[in-house]
């Protein structure tokens, strides 16, 4: 009905009308897909941004860690931004001219609808892991990255759990399947909240990647384009250097995989508040955001390999 | 709804590594609940860990003991929880 309210949270519901809404008015650009179902069979919908045919793809992603909703705010304006803007904008157009998009807003529905429902800390998914009275996997320790390595934990009750192997959560599967399906996405893009990083691999280890000084240069220049707008500044560097060693990341799966451009956003927190943002900080975090998102998209647009 | 009336988050800053490894034990501390947002990771570098409301006084006396720096970034998580809740439910309505 096209009065969404960017600049506020809202349930899974309505961020799945909202997305159902876009599509309907952009029918020729937007299309809906859905690529799995999650442990509590929702829906994993992706939207589909394609000016036609299988292109190179960039596959973006937020809200793997349910509580940090800020990120699937940011990532539901982007959204909006991108479909209404394409056509006019002339770093959009040319972009879908070139590429598809794929936009994954809500990576992990169960633990965001439990985020809203019943404790707000919620990190995890939802699955039943088997002889334990804990819940849930950390869904960004269970890619098949190093998985079971350092800095995850084999506590099912710890919040970095990793489950009890790599891919056993349907909504990392479903993912991971899609991108193999595809064949031909070339980036890889997730976004984190908190702590204003941008990362790339690896993470599982310490060690340099072959791509460390082109991704790092790349990461420099988005840092620098998400400061223009409000100063926010960024660090930039290795999962490993930046924060820890972390195994079973989604970014060292998709670089190992063959994605050459694999980046993670930790967004904004303005040392006050953590993941628990105030919705009035939505608009600022989303549109520094993009310059970041469209420093990177730039740069895959332009290096075609 | 689980609540978190009087939880605080504190921002904590490790000098050294022997610290840092506190404060790895301490959250292995299970009894304590800690959930730590942010975890400790480099000397210098804050870590951001929420302590359920039962456990501050014995948190904030351990980080005192071992002269470790903190400082409280949420007061009452809670508080923060029922505006968020109060926003979403007013923007509902107006949405409607």
């Amino acid at each position: 009905s096209g009065n969404f309210n960017f600049e506020a949270y809202h349930t899974l519901d309505e961020i799945s009308q909202e997305m159902d809404n876009l599509v309907a008015k952009h029918p020729g650009l937007l299309s809906k897909l859905t690529i799995g179902r999650s442990f509590e069979k929702r829906p994993m919908n992706v939207l589909k941004f394609s000016t036609g045919g299988n292109k190179p793809a960039i596959w973006l992603d937020a809200g793997i860690h349910a509580r940090e909703w800020v990120t699937q705010a940011t990532a539901v304006w982007t959204a909006n931004k991108i479909a209404s803007e394409y056509g006019t904008d002339p770093f959009i157009t040319s972009l879908l001219d070139k590429m598809d998009i794929f936009l994954l807003p809500v990576t992990n529905p169960d633990g965001y609808v439990f985020s809203h429902t019943k404790n707000r800390m919620w990190r995890k998914t939802r699955s039943k892991v088997a002889g334990s009275l804990c819940v849930g996997v950390d869904p960004n320790r269970n890619w098949d990255a190093g998985f079971g390595g350092p800095g995850a934990s084999n506590s099912p009750c710890s919040d970095s759990y990793h489950g009890p192997s790599a891919n056993s959560e349907v909504e990392v599967k479903s993912i991971v399947d899609f991108i193999k399906s595809h064949g031909n996405v070339k980036a890889f893009i997730t976004i984190h909240s908190y702590s204003q990083l941008l990362m790339f691999p690896y993470g599982y280890k310490c060690t340099k990647s072959d791509s460390f000084d082109e991704l790092n240069e790349v990461a420099l220049k988005a840092a620098q384009s998400v400061a223009s707008l409000h100063g926010t500044k960024y660090k930039v560097g290795p999962i490993c250097s930046v924060i820890y060693q972390a195994s079973g990341g989604s970014i060292d799966w998709a670089y190992d995989s063959g994605i050459k451009y694999s980046f993670a956003f930790e967004l904004r927190d303005t040392g006050r508040y953590g993941f628990l943002l105030p919705a009035s900080q939505i608009l600022p975090t989303a549109q520094e955001t993009w310059l970041g998102l469209k420093t990177i998209m730039e740069h895959v647009r332009d290096h075609p390999y | 709804r689980e609540t978190f009336v009087g939880d605080q988050v504190l921002e904590v800053t490790p000098s050294n590594e022997e610290q840092i490894v506190n404060l790895k034990e301490l959250e292995a501390e299970e009894h304590l609940q800690l959930d730590f947002w942010k975890p400790p990771t480099t000397p210098g570098e804050t870590a951001h860990v929420r302590v359920p409301f039962v456990s501050v006084q014995a948190v904030k006396a351990f980080l005192e003991s071992q002269g470790i720096d903190y400082s409280i970034m949420i007061e009452d998580v809670q508080v923060l929880l029922d505006n968020e809740n109060d926003e979403m439910l007013l923007n509902q309505r107006r949405e409607r």
